[in-house]
């Protein structure tokens, strides 16, 4: 464990807790894709089987476990307790244009072809591409609240600092992932315009809204 | 080179 991931995943962690706050407290998902949030919930699920089968520490355990049941109680909250305010008109971005490759890319390239490592390797690249629906609903309805902004801010930060870690493993213990650098580059490009707009619009504290 | 046995990050 060193400080960039260690940071990273607060970040992630405070990202998360931050969207349950904000639905919780607004009473409202508006301007959330709830598509997202629930390939994210299938990106922990399909990642952290290994809490059956391996322990790494108390650390690792308990995160995952956070991270599982915080999203299960976004999904929860977005399809069944505040659905009458999710904006299900403008989350229109197919979902199974993103799980059917990403499934059909993780049977081919991993590290091992056993059920497990497929389904880690599956979730390592849904990870990469799960936040599309919620920046395609943000470009189509040109404007994102604050606090959405500093969700995708904390995402965005917790995979910038993940690609430091990297470096910073591979360095010091000569350890690196393939397939979880690769993917980790490209979630994190994803995320490359959206820090644009954050840092020129939402900093200076204006709504994040598109050029028109 | 990487062990893939364990996958220690979140």
């Amino acid at each position: 464990m060193n400080v960039f991931r260690l940071v990273g995943d607060l970040s992630h962690l405070l990202a998360i807790i931050m969207l349950l706050k904000k639905i919780w407290s607004s009473r409202s998902c508006a301007g959330i894709s709830g598509k997202s949030q629930l390939l994210f919930a299938l990106v922990f699920t399909t990642r952290y089987l290994d809490l059956f089968t391996s322990f790494i520490s108390v650390y690792n355990t308990s995160m995952k476990v956070i991270y599982i049941l915080c999203a299960y109680a976004t999904v929860y909250l977005i399809y069944v307790k505040f659905k009458a305010t999710y904006d299900h008109n403008h989350d229109t971005f197919r979902a199974e244009f993103l799980v059917v490759p990403v499934g059909g890319l993780a049977f081919l390239v991993n590290h091992d072809f056993t059920p497990l490592e497929i389904l880690w390797t599956f979730s390592i690249y849904l990870e990469s591409v799960a936040i599309m629906p919620q920046l395609f609903m943000i470009s189509k309805t040109g404007e994102a609240e604050s606090i959405t902004s500093h969700y995708l801010f904390c995402l965005g930060g917790y995979r910038a600092l993940y690609i430091i870690n990297w470096l910073y493993r591979f360095y010091s213990e000569g350890f690196f992932d393939l397939i979880a650098i690769v993917a980790g580059c490209v979630q994190t490009i994803l995320y490359c315009d959206f820090f644009y707009l954050y840092i020129t619009k939402v900093i200076y504290g204006q709504k994040l809204s598109l050029p028109a | 080179s990487g062990d893939y046995e364990v996958h220690d990050e979140l």
